[in-house]
C-alpha cells in the first residue's frame, strides 16, 4: 500500500486513478484488495487503498519516486492501457483537481 | 423565557428578532421544550473547525472529525495569508455554539455535537469528496456543505462519479440505514446571473438545497434561483442589512466572534441546525422524511417578486425561495408526529433521440414523453418528489439556451435559465437538471420539455441530441398527501412536543465499517481443507465397515441391526456399531440384560475391537 491510511493520505496534486473493480473471486473484501494490489502493480502503480466507504473502489497512485523518474505521460499511458483493457475494471478515471469555492 | 449570557446573543436576530418580530427561524419555543439537538452530530465539511474555541469545545466531536488535507484526525484550520480559513468555524458556531458561557453566541442546535472535516484548504479531487461525504457516517448524522462549484455564471459542474456514488451510499448506509442528511448551499452567483440548476449538488435528489433570504425576507443580491431549491433561511443581505452573528476563529485577525457572516454559506448551517432539532425529536427520520417535512412545513410568505406558484398538491414554490422559509417550530412539531414515507419509487424513460434544431426565441422546440399507468405499475410510483431531465445539447454558446419542463399538471419549472456569462461552446453532455416544483403531484401523464435559444445569433445553432426523463416519488396517493398535511397542521399547536409523547422508532441497521461478514480467502482455504479431511475420513470409515462386513458371514440369513438396550441409551453408552447378526434375538423381545455392545468392546469395555478379533466368538454372536 502507498500509505498507512489509504487514499486520504495521497497528495492530490499528483497523478492518481480511481478504479472500480468487479470482484474477481467472490465478494470478499480481502480478495478485492489483493486483486487491486495485483492490478495496480500491473499498471505500474500502487494501490493506495479503498476510497472511503465505496466498496470495490480503489485509488491507484504511482509508487513513491517513480513519477519523477518516469515522465508523467509515460506513467499515464501505461496506466490507461492496463486499466482500460482489463475486464475486471468496471470503470476508471484519472483524478483531476476540482474547483470548489466557499459560499 | 430563555435568557443567555452570551454577549452577542441579543444581536443574533436570526434566532430571536426583537427589532422585526417574526423574521427569525422561530426556534426559542423549541428550546424551551428541551429540543436542542441532543444526541445528534452535525459535521461541517469545509476548511476546518477551530474546535478549541470556547463556543465549540464542549460540543466538539473528535470521533466524527477528520482532516483530509493533512491526513490526520484533527480538522483544526491552518492559518493562511488571506485570513480565509475561518469559514468552517463560523458555520460550526451557527450550528452548535455553546450557550451561557459568556463567550460569543448561541447555536441553533446548541445541544448537538459538532464535528469538522477539513477538505477545502487545498487541492480537491473527486475521490477526496467521496471520502468526505461518507466519513464517520455512523457518527455524523448531518453533513453541512457551504460550498460548491464556482458561482461565476458560466460553470456547469457537480459531483463526479465518486462523489455521486458517495452521496448515494450515504443515504443508503449512513446513520444506521436511515440515511445521511446532506445540506448544501445553493450558491452565491446572483450577481453573475448564475442559477443553481447548473450546480450538480443542488440538483442531486440526495441533498437538501438551501437558499438565503435577508432579514426582510427578500432574495439577496448574491443568491441564485433554481427549480431544485427546497427552502430558504436567513442570511445577510446588502450593506444596510444585518449579517449572521456567530462564533469565529481566533487565529490571525479573528476574535472568536463575528457579526459579518453572510452568503448562502450562512444559510445552509442554520438549516443543518434545524434538521438536528428534528432528529432529536424523532431520531429515525429518513433522509427522505427530512425532505418531505421541509416541503410540508416551509412557509410561503408575502414577496411579490418571488413569483410563487401553487402546484396541484397544494404546495407553493418559488424559484427564488423554494417551498419557503424554514421554521424550526413547524419542522420539529412535524417531525414529532411523522411516520416514514413509503419506499422511494422511480421511473426512467428510455433515452429519447431527437437530433432536432433549437429555434431562436420566440419560437421553441417542444418534445414530450408520456408516462402511462403501465409504465408506473412496476415501481408503484404514484406521486412525485424530484423530477430530473438529462440532456445532451450542442450549442456554440451554452448560456443562450433556455429549458423549461412542464409536469403533467402544467406546473412549469425553469430548469435551464439563460446565463449571459456562459459562452462555453460545448453545450451540455448528459447534464441532469432537476426540479422539486411538482412535489406531491401525480406522476402519470405527459411531460413536456421546451427549449429555445435566447441568444442574438442570426441562425439557430443548437441541436437537442437526446434526453431522458427520470421521476422519483412514492406510492403515496394525493389523498395520502392531503391526510399528512392535515396531520401536521393538527400538530402545529405544540401539543405533542413534550417528552411524554413519542412514536416508536425502529433501531436501525448495524452497518460495520468494513465487510467483516464476508469469507476471506484464508477462511475459504481452511474450510476446503476441513471438508477434504471430512470426506477422506468418511470414505475410510465406510470402507472399513464394508470390509468388516465381508469378513463376517451371516450363514445365508439376512444381517440385522441388533436392538440396543434401553439402559445403554439412557446411560449414554449406546455406541455406534456395525450391524450384527444376532439370530437368537433377531425377532424376539428386547432383552433386559446388558447390551450386546460387548461384542464390539474390548475387555475394559471402552476400546473397540477390530472385527477379526471377533471371529473366535462367532458362535456366540452370529
Amino acid at each position: 500500500r502507498a500509505g498507512p491510511s489509504g487514499p486520504e493520505g495521497q497528495g492530490p496534486g499528483a497523478l492518481s486513478w480511481a478504479v472500480h473493480l468487479d470482484s474477481p473471486g467472490g465478494p470478499g473484501q480481502e480478495a478485492l484488495e489483493q486483486w487491486a494490489d495485483t492490478l495496480a502493480q500491473a499498471a505500474g502503480l500502487v494501490n493506495a487503498g479503498r476510497i472511503g466507504e465505496l466498496r470495490g473502489h480503489y485509488l491507484f497512485v504511482p509508487p513513491a519516486g517513480a513519477q519523477q523518474a518516469r515522465q508523467a505521460e509515460t506513467v499515464r499511458q501505461q496506466a490507461e492501457a492496463v486499466l482500460g483493457a482489463h475486464e475486471t475494471v468496471r470503470w476508471h478515471s484519472e483524478q483531476r483537481l476540482l474547483r470548489r469555492t466557499k459560499r | 423565557s430563555l435568557n443567555f449570557n452570551d454577549p452577542k446573543f441579543p444581536q443574533q436576530w436570526h434566532l430571536n428578532n426583537r427589532r422585526s418580530p417574526g423574521r427569525d427561524i422561530n426556534v426559542t419555543g423549541v428550546w424551551e421544550r428541551n429540543v436542542t439537538g441532543r444526541g445528534v452530530t452535525v459535521v461541517v465539511v469545509d476548511d476546518g473547525v477551530e474546535h478549541t474555541v470556547l463556543d465549540i469545545a464542549p460540543n466538539y466531536s473528535p470521533e466524527g472529525s477528520y482532516d483530509l488535507n493533512s491526513n490526520d484526525p484533527d480538522p483544526m484550520p491552518h492559518p493562511d495569508v488571506e485570513n480565509g480559513n475561518h469559514h468552517g468555524t463560523r458555520c460550526a458556531g451557527e450550528i452548535a455554539a455553546v450557550p451561557n458561557n459568556s463567550f460569543c453566541a448561541v447555536g441553533v442546535a446548541y445541544g448537538s455535537r459538532i464535528a469538522g472535516i477539513r477538505v477545502l484548504d487545498g487541492p480537491l479531487t473527486d475521490s477526496m469528496e467521496a471520502v468526505a461525504f461518507n466519513k464517520h457516517y455512523q457518527i455524523n448524522d448531518i453533513y453541512s456543505c457551504s460550498w460548491g462549484p464556482d458561482d461565476d455564471g458560466k460553470t456547469v459542474d457537480g459531483p463526479h462519479q465518486l462523489g455521486k456514488a458517495a452521496l448515494q451510499h450515504g443515504v443508503m448506509a449512513g446513520r444506521k440505514g436511515f440515511g445521511s442528511i446532506f445540506v448544501v448551499a445553493s450558491g452565491n452567483g446572483g450577481q453573475h446571473n448564475d442559477n443553481c440548476n447548473y450546480d450538480g449538488y443542488a440538483n442531486s435528489i440526495y441533498t437538501v438545497t438551501i437558499g438565503a433570504v435577508d432579514e426582510e425576507g427578500r432574495m439577496p443580491f448574491y443568491a441564485e434561483e433554481c427549480a431544485s431549491m427546497l427552502a430558504v433561511t436567513f442570511s445577510g443581505g446588502d450593506k444596510m442589512l444585518r449579517g449572521i452573528v456567530t462564533t469565529d476563529w481566533d487565529l490571525q485577525k479573528g476574535t472568536g466572534c463575528t457579526e459579518g457572516h453572510t452568503g448562502t454559506s450562512a444559510a445552509a448551517p442554520l438549516a443543518a441546525g434545524m434538521i438536528a432539532l428534528m432528529l432529536q425529536a424523532r431520531p429515525c427520520l429518513t433522509w427522505r422524511d427530512v425532505q418531505h417535512i421541509i416541503v410540508f412545513t416551509a412557509a410561503q410568505y408575502e414577496d411579490r417578486r418571488a413569483d410563487w406558484v401553487t402546484n396541484e398538491a397544494g404546495f407553493s414554490h418559488s424559484h427564488q425561495h423554494g417551498f419557503g422559509l424554514l421554521n424550526a417550530w413547524r419542522l420539529v412539531n412535524a417531525a414529532k408526529v411523522w411516520t416514514s414515507v413509503p419506499y422511494l419509487a422511480s421511473y426512467a424513460s428510455p433515452v429519447v433521440k431527437e437530433n432536432r434544431a433549437i429555434p431562436l426565441a420566440p419560437h421553441t422546440l417542444e418534445v414530450s414523453w408520456n408516462v402511462s399507468r403501465t409504465d408506473l405499475e412496476m415501481s408503484g410510483l404514484k406521486t412525485l418528489e424530484h423530477v430530473a431531465v438529462t440532456v445532451s445539447i450542442t450549442h456554440p454558446r451554452r448560456g443562450s439556451l433556455e429549458l423549461r419542463l412542464f409536469c403533467p399538471s402544467g406546473m412549469m419549472s425553469l430548469i435551464g435559465a439563460p446565463r449571459s456569462m456562459d459562452s462555453d461552446p460545448n453545450g451540455f453532455n448528459d447534464w441532469t437538471f432537476s426540479t422539486v416544483r411538482c412535489w406531491g403531484e401525480r406522476a402519470k401523464g405527459t411531460y413536456r420539455l421546451v427549449v429555445r435559444d435566447v441568444g442574438d445569433e442570426v441562425a439557430p445553432a443548437g441541436v437537442l441530441l437526446h434526453w431522458r426523463l427520470t421521476l422519483y416519488g412514492s406510492v403515496w396517493s394525493p389523498v395520502d398527501i392531503r391526510e399528512r398535511q392535515r396531520l401536521l397542521e393538527n400538530a402545529m399547536s405544540g401539543k405533542y412536543l413534550h417528552d411524554g409523547f413519542s412514536l416508536p422508532c425502529p433501531p436501525g441497521l448495524e452497518i460495520p465499517p468494513e465487510d467483516s461478514h464476508t469469507l476471506t480467502p484464508n477462511t475459504l482455504k481452511t474450510l476446503v481443507l476441513v471438508g477434504c479431511f471430512s470426506i477422506f475420513w468418511t470414505v475410510y470409515y465406510l470402507l472399513e465397515v464394508y470390509l468388516s462386513q465381508r469378513s463376517v458371514p451371516c450363514r445365508g440369513r439376512p444381517c440385522r441391526w441388533p436392538q440396543r438396550g434401553r439402559r445403554a441409551r439412557e446411560e449414554g453408552t449406546d455406541l455406534e456399531s456395525v450391524p450384527l447378526c444376532n439370530g437368537k434375538d433377531a425377532d424376539g423381545p428386547e432383552p433386559e440384560g446388558p447390551p450386546s455392545t460387548a461384542t464390539l468392546l474390548g475387555p475394559d469395555g471402552l476400546v473397540p475391537q477390530a472385527p477379526d478379533l471377533l471371529r473366535g466368538a462367532e458362535e456366540q454372536v452370529c
